[in-house]
């Protein structure tokens, strides 16, 4: 489930906007 | 003492709302009823205040602005405008996404839960979070966006192309009912949790923590609402009745989204809402 959310589970784990993402 | 411990709660929840989301419902309220001491918001009731109201703001809502600066002076057709504000509100929901991804790391408990299961239940709650966040924005007659600093009228979205047209009115709908309800940002911080806290989304992988924590905050919500709302009779049982409404109103969006993006050649969808909207319903 992580790997096809990266963007989501990237800010869950540290905040980064969706841009920087 | 557990009293206490619910009021505390309430209590934290209300500052991580207030922390997070910009624009609250009594900020909006008062630009609603012309009570800020400031200009008024920026009208949009048509395609022309539509490119006007896009120079109005001119910041970073609007990254195609900056890629174009000519725009002023091009004639576009109305087909563009459209998708252009649809990629502005795109890139808005992918910010809000962020803010409501930071309010649930600040529920207490929900950090601590399987790293999969916050990511399903950002998944699918997040879409009726962004839902019930418009509401305290909208009226009978349209809606504030870009942080309060304009109004576009609910006919002007009506005629819109479809399926453009059909993407608000729902909302409306539900959102007049819905501010029936007169809830105020301290009891929205905690409905808000509930929602996130849903242990029936699909895929879970451990329900237990999650429902413990949700009824916890359902405690909270109660006794905010016995406390803040004393005399409207069963407020808890008809703003818990609302997230049955919430759930169609996310279907529907997400078909209309997936309609969009079969018949629009020139949509792309943000990652961000890609990643959310994929097998979602």
């Amino acid at each position: 489930l992580q790997e096809k959310h990266k963007i989501l589970h990237k800010l869950l784990q540290n905040g980064n906007t969706p841009d920087e993402v | 003492p557990e009293s206490a411990d619910l009021r505390a709660l309430a209590k934290h929840l209300y500052e991580s709302y207030l922390k997070y989301f910009p624009l609250t419902k009594a900020k909006a309220r008062a630009i609603l009823s012309g009570k800020t001491g400031d200009s008024a918001p920026f009208v949009i009731h048509d395609m022309k205040s539509l490119t006007e109201g896009e120079q109005f703001i001119n910041c970073r809502q609007m990254p195609l602005m900056e890629q174009r600066p000519d725009l002023g002076m091009v004639q576009e057709s109305p087909d563009e405008v459209e998708l252009r504000f649809f990629h502005s509100c795109q890139f808005r929901s992918a910010e809000a996404v962020r803010e409501v991804t930071e309010f649930a790391k600040s529920i207490p408990g929900f950090v601590g839960l399987d790293l999969n299961d916050q990511v399903t239940l950002l998944k699918y709650g997040v879409i009726e979070v962004l839902i019930i966040m418009m509401a305290p924005l909208m009226n009978k007659d349209g809606t504030l966006i870009s942080y309060g600093q304009i109004f576009m009228t609910r006919e002007f979205l009506k005629s819109l192309r479809k399926p453009f047209c059909e993407m608000m009115e729902p909302k409306f709908e539900f959102s007049v009912k819905f501010n029936m309800l007169e809830l105020d940002d301290s009891d929205m911080a905690l409905f808000l949790a509930v929602i996130i806290l849903s242990g029936d989304r699909p895929g879970l992988l451990n329900v237990k923590p999650i429902e413990d924590l949700q009824e916890t905050v359902l405690h909270a919500l109660e006794l905010q609402l016995k406390m803040n709302h004393p005399d409207s009779l069963q407020l808890f049982a008809k703003v818990l009745q609302k997230m049955t409404d919430l759930r169609q109103l996310v279907t529907d969006h997400v078909h209309l989204i997936q309609l969009l993006k079969k018949t629009e050649v020139d949509m792309c969808l943000h990652p961000l809402l890609q990643e959310i909207m994929k097998d979602l319903y």
